[in-house]
């Protein structure tokens, strides 16, 4: 295909990590640690940006650019 | 596009012409900082529409595997890449899955990756903004997810959406600790749609998940779609092709694999009756 539209494919990771750290994980914080400035700085190698966001007990959902 | 942020997982999903497999090496190092290890990585992905777009290392499959084995830590030993075919040389599951020793595969848990092409050029519309449209992302995303029923598929989940200039659409639904997510890019001749949930095979009510895959489908009426299923158990991917085909989908392929930190993978191919 010569013309090139926007990429609708997703890629997809998944990572699980663990820790010594049961308070940590069994407060559901962990990952969730993790400074906005740090997040920012993922997704600027990834090329894209939060543009809203939502978390509630378990987890922080994002919706990014692109 | 989007992201999760669980306390010992990390789930992003990116489309366009992003370098999604560049986060590994920050998150690795972030996570460090608060004593957290990698133990297993997944990363899938149905064929690129435009792959010559595509930046390193995201080149070719080849290219983003070598990527993968460079950059993850040693204690992953347990590797593996394959390519799941299907009739449509257009759809092919790309898989690579890492893990340590220490990872436990929990039984129960599956997800559900569906890609969906050849919209209903109709309810494809319905992802676009009105010319010289003054409205926010997050307004205009709200009514999208209104007028589409997207809010209706699981009514009991917060909603998190947001509309792109001047077309385009992601949402995040989260309910208690499960996230379902829909990103759209709606222009005919290249028109997407994917619709992605978690769930277990002892939830109270699995037949959720049958009704919440025919109305994500229902959505957007797409010619051709596609289904991961990765699950131990052999219960949601029968439940699949018996969810879809009352909606004139015909499964026309089906592959299935066993990997290491996923288990078993299916992948399903279904076209419109229509064609």
């Amino acid at each position: 295909m010569a013309m090139s539209g926007f990429e609708g494919f997703e890629k997809r990771l998944e990572l699980h990590f663990f820790g010594d750290d049961p308070v940590m994980v069994d407060n559901n914080l962990g990952l969730r640690l993790l400074g906005f400035e740090s997040l920012e700085q993922v997704l600027n190698a990834v090329q894209c940006t939060v543009v809203s966001a939502v978390a509630n007990q378990y987890f922080d959902a994002y919706v990014l650019s692109e | 596009s989007s992201l999760f942020v669980y306390p010992t997982k990390i789930i992003i999903k990116t489309c366009g012409t992003t370098q999604l497999l560049k986060s590994i090496r920050p998150l690795i190092h972030y996570a460090c900082n608060l004593g957290l290890t990698l133990c297993s990585c997944r990363y899938t992905r149905g064929s690129f529409i435009f792959p010559k777009a595509q930046p390193f290392p995201h080149t070719s499959f080849k290219e983003e595997v070598i990527y993968l084995e460079e950059t993850l830590p040693t204690n992953l030993c347990y590797r593996k890449a394959s390519v799941m075919p299907s009739k449509m040389t257009t759809h092919s599951w790309h898989v690579f899955t890492a893990s340590d020793q220490s990872h436990v595969i929990p039984k129960d848990i599956y997800t559900l990756e569906v890609c969906m092409t050849e919209l209903d050029r109709v309810l494809a519309r319905k992802f676009f903004q009105p010319p010289g449209g003054t409205k926010s992302g997050d307004i205009a995303g709200k009514e999208m997810t209104k007028i589409t029923g997207i809010g209706d598929i699981n009514p009991r989940a917060m909603i998190c959406d947001f509309a792109f200039d001047p077309c385009g659409y992601s949402m995040n639904g989260v309910h208690n600790d499960r996230y379902s997510t829909i990103h759209v890019t709606p222009e005919d001749g290249f028109s997407y749609a994917s619709f992605e949930c978690v769930g277990s095979i002892y939830d109270d009510d699995i037949e959720h998940l049958v009704g919440s895959l025919r109305k994500a489908v229902q959505v957007f009426r797409p010619g051709t779609l596609s289904v991961s299923t990765t699950c131990s158990s052999h219960e949601v991917w029968t439940r699949v092709a018996h969810a879809l085909e009352p909606l004139g989908l015909k499964c026309r392929s089906c592959a299935a694999d066993e990997f290491p930190a996923a288990g078993s993978i299916v992948f399903q191919t279904f076209t419109a009756r229509r064609k």
